[in-house]
């Protein structure tokens, strides 16, 4: 028996899933971050984080069309997290890593949480 | 798949959705 494996088929629905957010097609949830909203695909928020895993398994909270999430979360760090989710690119800046960490941490997305650590670790000479 | 031979495809696998219309 043979398989054909398509080796770019996961990251070309990604790009794809990337394009349909940048024009709001099927997009079904707005995160309010402070003042600032961010659409996005309820499906991918809870395949990428364990904070939105838990809200949109809840039968209460799965319909809901808007999230507000923790006013103490940096809106230009979940921005960053966000294009991550969609693109598998993790833009890490010194100014922002604390609010990068943070905020994954809140999303409970553990890999980008060690990830920051890791890019802390190797930064600060000490 | 273990026991499966398995071919790599690099090429695109689906049609691109364009950035807008």
């Amino acid at each position: 028996d043979s398989c054909i494996q398509f080796t770019r088929h996961a990251s070309d629905v990604l790009l794809n899933l990337n394009r349909l957010r940048s024009r709001d097609i099927l997009t079904d949830v707005t995160i309010l971050v402070n003042r600032q909203q961010f659409r996005a695909h309820k499906t991918v928020l809870m395949a990428c984080s364990g904070l939105f895993y838990t809200i949109f398994t809840d039968s209460h909270k799965c319909n809901l069309s808007a999230i507000s999430l923790d006013p103490k979360v940096d809106p230009e760090g979940f921005a960053i997290l966000l294009e991550f989710m969609y693109t598998s690119r993790l833009t890490l800046k010194e100014s922002l890593i604390m609010s990068i960490m943070n905020t994954a941490i809140y999303l409970q997305m553990d890999h980008v949480v060690d990830t920051c650590h890791r890019f802390i670790k190797t930064s600060d000479p000490s | 798949y273990e026991g499966v031979n398995t071919i790599k495809e690099m090429g695109r696998s689906i049609h691109e959705i364009p950035r807008q219309d």
